[in-house]
């Protein structure tokens, strides 16, 4: 009864994938 | 993102573990619809007793999920496993799968995050819940270390209160950027969570929605769970990750869209939060016993606690002579029973004394080595040896004390010998060794000659004895020459006639015939 994958569309990210700054 | 914190401590609370309820039965699910701020939401709160036999931390797919960075949907890894249910787990990098933060599953250490400072909730060895901040070093400890741990991000509820200020500012709020963080917190989405309540119940929460269209922020989702008595509790991934799977089965609804967007999908995500029927811990209940609705019963006689790895002879504790083993006690040398209460006796010892003691002459036997403490007099290792002339006492360790190196008795050491010196020690001692003429004479005693006097009455009388046999052979030797001419049977008496110098014809001698005139 699945429908496939998900397209993982619904994305909720506490982090901006634009902060660039290494691990301190 | 933040600062990672290798050692020391950091901000976090420990539950205690609570007793264990009998019969406290399986998960208990609640389905609601609540509204939030004039929305309406849906989901599930579920409570679990005795999470440290009914939770557990999944790797997406099965064990080795996050080395492999697998993806997994909640229902192809909580089916497998058994979970009565499943929730989506902690965060994941989309591209690559990789799990992020810490995890523990089922006393696997899987991934450690180097000191990540973001919200975590585990559950150590001996059941205590762990929420908050960890340093690597409290991940990583032994002593009591964890057997189920994920990460997630925002420490929702501290101790019974709101602890969402302060988690922004602990776990990195970029305030001073684009303010992701902040629109993280405040967004309506699908959410998911962890904690637990006061009496030590685990808690998962779920709520359906969609980023910016349904659902419920942080905020709601803490004042949710404030209300249903939870005193601590962190924030899982949400948006298309939130997932709840009913005995293997999805029952809430995805945000993701399918490949046909007319449907939605749920999403393959990394670690799943499971609740299941008790098991034991550790599960094969330490190899010492079988699993049995959550507890174990130890084989043996001697196998005790709640994992079967405590090893218990009673409460005399093998007396302190011995070692409790899963066989019961075994004693140490010199001490046998049960319980080794019993030292060992009738001339044995040893361990299980099994060995027989050599001692002789009345020793003393000691009962853990054998070994002999002689009586006064007698020496060797098993005393059969008298002491030495000119020793005497225990173990013959003491020397005489007599005058002209005399020797002493041997028990006692006196130097009057209560027994007569042996052979040599008469010839080669004996002239100092005997009582002086000025010795006086003690009570009892009595004696007419010195030891000189005696030897030279003796050799005399020996010589009279030598003389006297000397002599008794000659005489013997004498008459029996006069006896073999002694006369032997009935005497005749013959008269004595005329003859006038002719013999008789009846008396002539015969030839041969030896008769004397003195025969019969």
């Amino acid at each position: 009864f699945g429908g496939g994958a998900s397209l993982d569309d619904d994305l909720l990210l506490p982090y901006s994938r634009l902060r660039a700054r290494p691990a301190r | 993102d933040c600062a990672r914190v290798r050692a020391g401590s950091r901000e976090h609370e420990s539950w205690p573990p609570s007793p264990a309820t009998p019969g406290a039965g399986g998960p208990a699910v609640r389905t609601f619809v609540s509204h939030f701020a004039g929305r309406a939401v849906a989901g599930h709160l579920t409570r679990a007793a005795q999470p440290l036999r009914t939770f557990s931390v999944l790797e997406p797919g099965g064990p080795g999920g996050c080395a492999s960075r697998r993806r997994a949907t909640v229902e192809e890894t909580a089916r497998p496993a058994g979970c009565r249910v499943a929730q989506n787990g902690g965060f994941f990098r989309m591209a690559t799968g990789e799990c992020l933060g810490n995890v523990v599953s089922d006393r696997r250490r899987v991934s450690s995050a180097g000191g990540l400072q973001n919200a975590q909730f585990g559950i150590r060895r001996d059941g205590t819940l762990v929420t908050g901040y960890l340093s690597e070093e409290e991940v990583l400890d032994t002593e009591n270390p964890f057997v189920q741990l994920l990460s997630g991000v925002v420490w929702l509820i501290r101790n019974g209160s709101v602890y969402i200020n302060e988690s922004q500012a602990a776990e990195c709020d970029e305030t001073q950027e684009t303010g992701s963080f902040s629109k993280f917190v405040n967004v309506i989405s699908a959410r998911t969570a962890v904690g637990h309540d006061r009496k030590g119940q685990l808690v998962l929460f779920h709520a359906d929605g969609q980023t910016e269209q349904r659902g419920i922020n942080l905020w709601e989702m803490a004042e949710f769970l404030l209300k249903q008595d939870v005193v601590n509790a962190i924030n899982l991934d949400g948006g298309g990750s939130a997932t709840f799977v009913l005995n293997g089965t999805l029952a809430s609804y995805p945000s993701d869209h399918c490949q046909d967007n007319m449907w939605r999908c749920p999403r393959s995500v990394s670690t799943v939060v499971c609740v299941h029927e008790p098991r034991c811990q550790p599960p094969d209940c330490s190899g010492h016993g079988t699993c049995v609705e959550g507890r174990c019963q130890c084989t043996g006689h001697y196998w005790r606690g709640a994992a079967c790895d405590k090893l218990d002879c009673g409460p005399s504790n093998c007396s302190q002579h011995g070692l409790c083993t899963e066989t019961g006690c075994r004693c140490e040398a010199g001490w046998t029973g049960s319980n080794c209460s019993e030292a060992c006796t009738n001339g044995s010892f040893g361990e299980n004394c099994a060995k027989k003691c050599q001692c002789q002459n009345g020793a003393a036997c000691d009962p853990a080595q054998g070994t002999c403490t002689c009586p006064p007099g007698f020496t060797g290792d098993t005393c059969v040896q008298e002491c030495p002339l000119g020793w005497h006492g225990p173990g013959c360790q003491r020397p005489c004390e007599c005058e002209h190196q005399c020797p002493c008795d041997p028990q006692t050491g006196n130097c009057n010998l209560t027994q007569a010196p042996t052979l040599n020690n008469i010839f080669s001692r004996v002239k100092q060794c005997l009582q002086p003429p000025e010795v006086t004479l003690r009570t009892g005693e009595f004696s007419l000659l010195t030891g000189t006097s005696w030897l030279a009455l003796t050799l005399a009388l020996v010589f009279l004895l030598l003389v006297s046999m000397v002599a008794n052979v000659f005489l013997f030797l004498g008459s029996r020459a006069e006896w073999s001419r002694h006369l032997d049977g009935a005497y005749v008496y013959h008269p004595l006639q005329e003859m006038n110098g002719e013999l008789l014809a009846p008396e002539k001698e015969q030839p041969g015939d030896a008769r004397s005139p003195f025969k019969d």
